[in-house]
C-alpha cells in the first residue's frame, strides 16, 4: 500500500 | 481592534463544516489583506490552506495583524446559531481572548505555517466538484487508496479493494462543453499519484463552496485540491502522496 511521507517533507516551515 | 461582518453568515458555516474534521485547532491569521488559515491534519500527511479576501466581506476592518487561534469545531457549533441569511458579525478586542457576542474562548495555538512554493505542476485538471466527490466516495467504498493517473485524453481513478477493483475515466470535455459539465487539462507530461482516499473524501466536504475543483499534481509531490469560492477566494487542500516502497 505503499509509504505515507509528512507534508512538512515537501513544504519547509517558515 | 478586528470588526468583520458577512451578510451571508452561509457561506462561513460551509467553509467550516468543510474543515472541522480535517483540523481541530487553527489559527485565524487576519490583516488587511484578509483573514487566512493554514493548517495541518494531526497526522501532518494533509494540509489546508484558506484564504477570505476583505472584499468578500460587508464590512473588513482590521487594524493590526491578529492571529486568533480557534477550535474549529466550537466555532462551527457557533455558527450552526446563525442560518445561512444571517449577518455574522466576528469583533477582537486586541486586548482581549474571546470573539463576538458568543464569547468564544480564543486558545492559544502554537502552529507551525509551512510555505507553499507556487510551483508548476506537471497536470493540472478542472473538473465538476460534484463529480469528484461521487467518484471519491465510491471508490472509499471499495478500496482505500486511489491511484489518480492523467493523460492528455483524460483523469483516471484506480482502486483495489479485497474482492474487486475499480476503474473510473473521465474524458476530457470539447471546449463547447458547458462549465459545470467540463472536464478541461492542462498537462506538461502525464502524472500518476497514488492516494489514500479517506482524506480526498474529507476535502470534498467542501464541495457546496465551489461548481468546479481543480486538481493539481507533479509526480512524488503533494496534490493540491482546489475550491474557488466565488467571492471570498480558496480553500485548497493538499495530500502527501504514497511512495512504493
Amino acid at each position: 500500500q505503499g509509504v505515507q511521507l509528512s507534508i512538512t517533507e515537501f513544504y519547509r516551515t517558515t | 481592534m478586528l470588526e468583520l461582518r458577512l451578510t451571508r453568515a452561509g457561506l462561513l458555516k460551509k467553509v467550516l463544516e468543510s474543515i472541522r474534521d480535517l483540523v481541530t485547532d487553527a489559527n485565524f491569521d487576519c490583516a488587511a489583506t484578509g483573514c487566512s488559515l493554514q493548517a495541518m491534519d494531526s497526522s501532518r500527511v494533509a494540509m489546508l490552506s484558506l484564504l477570505l479576501r476583505p472584499d468578500g466581506f460587508e464590512h473588513y476592518r482590521c487594524d493590526r495583524n491578529i492571529s486568533m487561534g480557534m477550535n474549529l469545531a466550537n466555532m462551527a457549533r457557533m455558527l450552526r446559531c446563525a442560518s445561512d441569511d444571517d449577518t455574522v458579525t466576528i469583533n477582537a478586542d486586541d486586548a482581549q481572548d474571546k470573539i463576538s457576542d458568543y464569547e468564544m474562548k480564543l486558545m492559544h495555538i502554537t502552529s507551525e505555517n509551512l510555505e507553499i512554493p507556487e510551483a508548476g505542476y506537471e497536470a493540472i485538471v478542472k473538473m465538476p466538484a460534484s463529480l469528484f466527490a461521487r467518484i471519491c466516495k465510491d471508490l472509499g467504498t471499495i478500496g482505500d487508496t486511489v491511484m489518480i493517473s492523467v493523460t492528455k485524453e483524460g483523469i483516471q481513478f484506480f482502486t483495489r479493494g479485497d474482492i474487486r477493483t475499480a476503474n473510473i475515466f473521465c474524458r476530457k470535455t470539447t471546449p463547447v462543453a458547458k462549465e459545470k459539465e467540463a472536464i478541461s487539462i492542462e498537462m506538461e507530461k502525464p502524472v500518476s499519484l497514488t492516494l489514500a482516499l479517506r482524506y480526498l473524501i474529507s476535502f470534498t466536504k467542501a464541495t457546496p463552496l465551489a461548481k468546479q475543483v481543480t486538481i493539481s499534481m507533479s509526480y512524488g509531490r503533494p496534490i493540491v485540491v482546489e475550491y474557488k469560492m466565488e467571492i471570498m477566494d480558496h480553500i485548497r487542500f493538499y495530500l502527501v502522496p504514497k511512495v512504493e516502497e
